[in-house]
């Protein structure tokens, strides 16, 4: 199976 | 104040219609340089990401930054009401509780005017950066759009493996697999059929299908996608307006 990995993990929060 | 006047409503329409499906409440925020929406979906797997340059309007003016809480699906319903050639004019003052649309017929002096109340809308604003990416394709988004569709029939996840001299395409399902080889080609004539490829590192991705799902419903807003990949990285898939542009930022899928 494959994971799904999402934008959070790359991207920060202003 | 607010003053945009869309040449054809028909812009607007499928700017709506192409993110629509991927968020559903989100900010527009106007400035003089036109309008801009960021917006991630409730999955945080997928992040929209406009720019209506000011040039695309035949009229602007936008003396302040005003932010328009918007509910996308009704947007969506009020814009349809609009003709396709009609011009288009937001208006909205400078701490709006509602946005009015004018439509104009260009061939009758009939003259539709609509508001949409708005929101206050708490959205996370995320810092992308300028990526250098480990390819770069660009190809015609029809083609785009169909080598997707017609994989999404196979499998829930689509590869894609980018080399100097080629692009694949690949889906692995328990009915079957389905692979699209591409090689880039320049077509003098019809430059938006040609398909160009570069490359700093050859890339082997995968991405949810259902997602890949709602970025091409871009597909009108351009003859081409630009789509900018790194190894382990989120994909930028990109629609490019006639000033600005629609992207879609869609994070990758790994082995377990």
């Amino acid at each position: 199976g494959r994971i799904q990995f999402d934008l959070y993990q790359y991207f920060q929060r202003e | 104040m607010l003053e945009g006047k869309f040449e054809e409503a028909s812009l607007l329409k499928k700017v709506v219609e192409s993110i629509k499906d991927s968020v559903q409440l989100c900010n527009f925020v106007c400035s003089e340089h036109g309008i801009t929406v960021q917006a991630v979906d409730d999955s945080r797997v997928l992040l929209v990401s406009l720019l209506i340059g000011n040039e695309v309007f035949s009229d602007y003016r936008c003396d302040r930054n005003i932010t328009l809480g918007v509910d996308l699906k009704s947007f969506a319903k009020i814009i349809r009401c609009g003709g396709n050639d009609d011009y288009l004019t937001l208006i909205a003052e400078d701490s709006p509780d509602s946005v009015t649309l004018v439509f104009e017929d260009k061939n009758s002096d009939r003259i539709s005017e609509y508001s949409l109340k708005l929101m206050e809308i708490d959205n996370e604003f995320l810092k992308i950066d300028d990526m250098d990416y480990d390819s770069v394709i660009k190809m015609p988004s029809i083609d785009f759009q169909k080598i997707c569709r017609d994989l999404s029939t196979l499998s829930e996840s689509l590869q894609i493996l980018i080399t100097k001299d080629s692009i694949k395409f690949m889906a692995e399902g328990e009915t079957g697999n389905g692979s699209v080889i591409l090689k880039p080609r320049t077509d003098i004539d019809k430059p938006e059929q040609s398909i160009t490829v570069k490359l700093n590192n050859a890339v082997n991705s995968t991405f949810g299908l259902k997602y890949i799902a709602d970025i091409v419903k871009g597909t009108s807003l351009s003859n081409q996608i630009v789509i900018k990949i790194s190894n382990r990285t989120p994909a930028l898939f990109e629609y490019k307006l006639q000033s600005g542009y629609l992207r879609f930022y869609l994070a990758p899928k790994f082995e377990d």
